[in-house]
C-alpha cells in the first residue's frame, strides 16, 4: 500500500484506520500517528516506503515480549486469570504441554469450582497430557483447591504448578476479592507464589481489554498476558495500550484449540500480521 | 461524558445562537465518531452513522429552551436508537408443533450457558417444554456442561456417544416430536467464521435439523471483529437474531450497533450474568445510552 507514496496526511489516515481496525484504540492510534508524523518532520521517514518498516520496528520495540520467569526454587507457581470464556482452561493445557516439551514436570490445580463441568474439562486435558491434576468437587472453595494443589506440587517435587480459576468479570467486586484470596493462600503455602500471574485475553475483545487488565492487575499483580484466539481475524490490538499504560507484556499467544496451538509471543510477527 | 464534551464544544463554537451550523456540526460529529470508536463500534458503522447525523443536524433551527448541545445529543440518541431497532418482543412462536432454535457463534461467547437460560425463559414465559441438544462433540466436557445445566433445570438433554452434529441434531428433533418437547435448542461448538469445514458443518446442521430460528450468540465486549464474524455467520446461515452476552460487565457494547448494521438482524436477548435466570429482553434505548457513554 505504500510503494511510491510520500508520507502525507492521506497515508497517515490509512495507517490510522489499520490500527483502529486492529482494536488498537482511538487514543493509542492517534499517538502512534503523531509520532509517525513527527518522525516525518525530523526527516527520519521520508518516502512512503520507509513508513511501514519504521512503524513496524517502532511498534515491535514497544511490545517487547515477556518470558516465563522460573522461581529460584521449584515449584514455579503460575496463576491463570481472566474474564469468562477468554480461553484460560484451554491455554493452561497448552502451556502445560509447552512446559513439558521443555523438560518440566507440571501439576494442574482445578481452581474453577464454580462453572458447570469446569473441573471435568481440565481433567480431560490432564489425562490427555498424562499429568497430575489436583481437584475437588464443583462448589468447593477455590482457595482450598489452590492450597491443596500447592501442597501436592511441593510434595511431588513438580517443576511447575498451574492454577486455573473461574472466569469472572472485573466488575464483580466479590469475585476479584476471591482472586486476591486465592493469591494470598498460594503465597502462604509457597513463599513468593504465584511467581507468574498470566491474564488470558480474548483477541476479539475491544477496548474493554484495557479495563480488564487494569482491574485484574489491581487484584493480583499480573506478570504477563496470554493473547488467545489469534488464529481468528481479530488482532487484539488493545495489548499496545496495555503495554504502554501498565507495562504488561504479552508472553504467549493462542492460535487454535489443540494442544500444540500455543506460541511464545513474537512482537515482529505480531506487528507484521497487523499490517498484512 | 459525551454530552459534557459536546456542551463544551458547542458553547465554544456557536455561543448558543441560531441554527446548528455546518462547522459546529462537523466538529461535534468528530466527537461522536470518537466516542463510538471508543465504544467498539466498527469504523465503517461509525462513519455511516455520523454521516447520517450530520445530514439530520446541519441547518436545524435552534429550539426554544434547548441548547445546541442538547439538541444535537438528542439527534444522535434518536438516530442510534432507531438503528438499534424497536423494542423486541422476544421470541414469536408458530403455535403448532416443535420449534427448533440453533445457537451459533465464536468460541467462548456464551452459547452453552445461553442455551440453558433460553430453556428456562421458554418454560417460564411461554410454558414450553424445551429439550436441549448437545451438538458440541469436540470441546472437552461440553456435553457434560450442557447435561449439568439441563439437570439443574430439569430439562431433558439429547446427547449421543458417537455421530456428527448434523445427524445428532436431526435425530434430536425426531426424538423431541415423539416425546412432546415443543422447543428444541441446539448447542453447537464455538468456531471461527474463517474455518471453512466448520462453517460447512453448521450449514449441514441447518439442512438436517431445519431450525426455525438461528441465533448468533455474541460477546458484548467484542471489538472491531464483530463486523467480520457476524457478517460471515449471517451470510452462511441466515441469522434470525442476536443474543448479546456478558452485558453485566462494563464493556460499552458497540458491537451491538455494528452487528445490527451489518446483518440487519435484531438483538433479541441480552445475557446479564452467569446464572440461568440472567437473561433479559434487549432494550434499544438502554443500549444506545450505554454505547454513547
Ligand atoms: N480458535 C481458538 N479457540 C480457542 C483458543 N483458546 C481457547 N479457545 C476456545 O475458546 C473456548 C473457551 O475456552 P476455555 O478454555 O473454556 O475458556 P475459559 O476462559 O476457561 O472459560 P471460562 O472458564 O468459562 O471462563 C473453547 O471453545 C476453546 O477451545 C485459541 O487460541 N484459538
Ligand atoms: N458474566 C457473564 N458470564 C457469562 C454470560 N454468559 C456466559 N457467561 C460465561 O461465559 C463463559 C463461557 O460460556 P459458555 O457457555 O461455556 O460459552 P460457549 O460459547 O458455549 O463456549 P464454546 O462452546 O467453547 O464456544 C462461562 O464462564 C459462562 O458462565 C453472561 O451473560 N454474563
Ligand atoms: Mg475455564
Ligand atoms: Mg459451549
Amino acid at each position: 500500500i505504500v510503494k511510491g507514496r510520500k508520507l502525507d496526511e492521506e497515508l497517515l489516515e490509512e495507517i490510522e484506520e489499520t490500527l483502529l481496525r486492529a482494536d488498537v484504540g482511538v487514543a493509542t492510534s492517534a499517538r502512534l500517528i503523531d509520532e509517525l508524523r513527527e518522525a516525518g518532520k525530523r526527516g527520519e521517514v521520508r518516502e512512503g516506503e520507509q513508513v511501514l518498516p519504521f512503524l513496524k520496528s517502532h511498534l515491535a520495540e514497544r511490545l517487547a515480549a515477556g518470558r516465563i520467569v522460573f522461581a529460584p526454587e521449584k515449584p514455579t507457581v503460575i496463576l491463570i486469570v481472566g474474564v469468562n470464556g477468554s480461553g484460560k482452561t484451554t491455554s493452561i493445557a497448552k502451556l502445560a504441554g509447552w512446559l513439558r516439551e521443555r523438560g518440566k514436570t507440571v501439576v494442574l490445580g482445578a481452581g474453577d469450582t464454580f462453572r458447570a463441568a469446569a473441573v471435568e474439562q481440565l481433567t480431560i486435558w490432564s489425562k490427555r497430557l498424562g499429568i497430575e491434576i489436583v481437584k475437588q468437587d464443583t462448589g468447593a472453595d477455590p482457595a482450598a483447591v489452590a492450597f491443596d494443589a500447592a501442597d501436592a506440587a511441593v510434595s511431588r517435587g513438580a517443576d511447575v504448578l498451574i492454577v486455573d480459576t473461574a472466569g469472572r468479570l472485573h466488575t464483580q467486586e466479590h469475585l476479584m476479592r476471591e482472586l486476591e484470596k486465592i493469591r494470598r493462600v498460594l503465597g502462604k503455602r509457597i513463599p513468593g507464589a504465584p511467581h507468574e500471574t498470566l491474564l488470558v485475553l480474548d483477541a476479539t475483545t475491544g477496548q474493554n481489554a484495557v479495563q480488564q487488565a487494569r482491574r485484574f492487575h489491581e487484584a493480583t499483580p499480573v506478570t504477563g498476558i496470554i493473547l488467545a484466539k489469534l488464529d481468528g481475524t481479530a488482532r487484539g490490538g488493545a495489548v499496545l495500550s496495555i503495554k504502554d499504560e501498565l507495562d504488561l507484556p504479552v508472553k504467549f499467544v493462542g492460535v487454535g484449540e489443540k494442544l500444540p496451538d500455543i506460541e511464545v509471543f513474537d512482537p515482529v510477527a505480531y506487528v507484521e500480521a497487523l499490517f498484512s | 461524558s459525551l454530552t459534557q464534551r459536546l456542551t463544551g464544544l458547542f458553547s465554544r463554537l456557536t455561543g448558543g445562537a441560531g441554527r446548528l451550523t455546518e462547522d459546529s456540526v462537523k466538529e461535534a460529529v468528530r466527537e461522536v465518531k470518537r466516542a463510538l470508536l471508543e465504544a467498539d463500534v466498527s469504523l465503517e458503522v461509525a462513519r455511516t452513522f455520523t454521516d447520517a447525523v450530520k445530514e439530520k443536524a446541519v441547518g436545524r433551527e435552534g429550539m426554544e429552551g434547548v441548547t445546541h448541545a442538547q439538541q444535537f445529543v438528542k439527534i444522535v440518541h434518536d438516530e442510534l436508537q432507531a438503528l438499534m431497532g424497536g423494542e423486541t418482543k422476544g421470541i414469536e412462536f408458530d403455535v403448532s408443533g416443535t420449534t427448533v432454535i440453533m445457537m451459533v457463534g465464536l468460541q467462548g461467547s456464551g452459547k452453552t450457558t445461553t442455551c440453558g437460560k433460553l430453556a428456562l425463559w421458554l418454560r417460564r414465559k411461554h410454558k414450553k417444554s424445551p429439550m436441549l441438544v448437545a451438538a458440541d462433540i469436540q470441546r472437552p466436557a461440553a456435553i457434560e456442561q450442557l447435561k449439568v445445566l439441563g439437570k439443574s433445570l430439569d430439562v431433558p438433554v439429547h446427547f449421543e456417544e458417537g455421530g456428527r452434529p448434523p445427524r445428532i441434531c436431526a435425530r434430536a428433533v425426531e426424538q423431541a416430536r415423539k416425546q412432546g418437547s415443543d422447543v428444541v435448542i441446539l448447542d453447537t461448538a464455538g468456531r471461527l467464521h474463517i474455518d471453512e469445514p466448520l462453517m460447512e458443518e453448521l450449514a449441514a446442521v441447518k439442512r438436517e435439523a431445519k431450525p426455525h430460528l438461528v441465533y448468533l450468540v455474541a460477546d458484548a465486549m467484542t471489538g472491531q471483529d464483530a463486523v467480520k464474524s457476524s457478517a460471515a455467520f449471517h451470510e452462511r446461515l441466515g441469522l434470525s437474531g442476536v443474543i448479546l452476552t456478558k452485558l453485566d460487565g462494563d464493556a460499552r457494547g458497540g458491537a451491538a450497533l455494528s452487528i445490527r448494521q451489518v446483518t440487519g438482524c435484531p438483538v433479541i436477548f441480552v445475557g446479564v450474568g452467569e446464572k440461568l435466570d440472567a437473561l433479559d429482553l434487549f432494550h434499544p434505548e438502554r443500549m444506545a445510552g450505554r454505547i454513547l457513554g
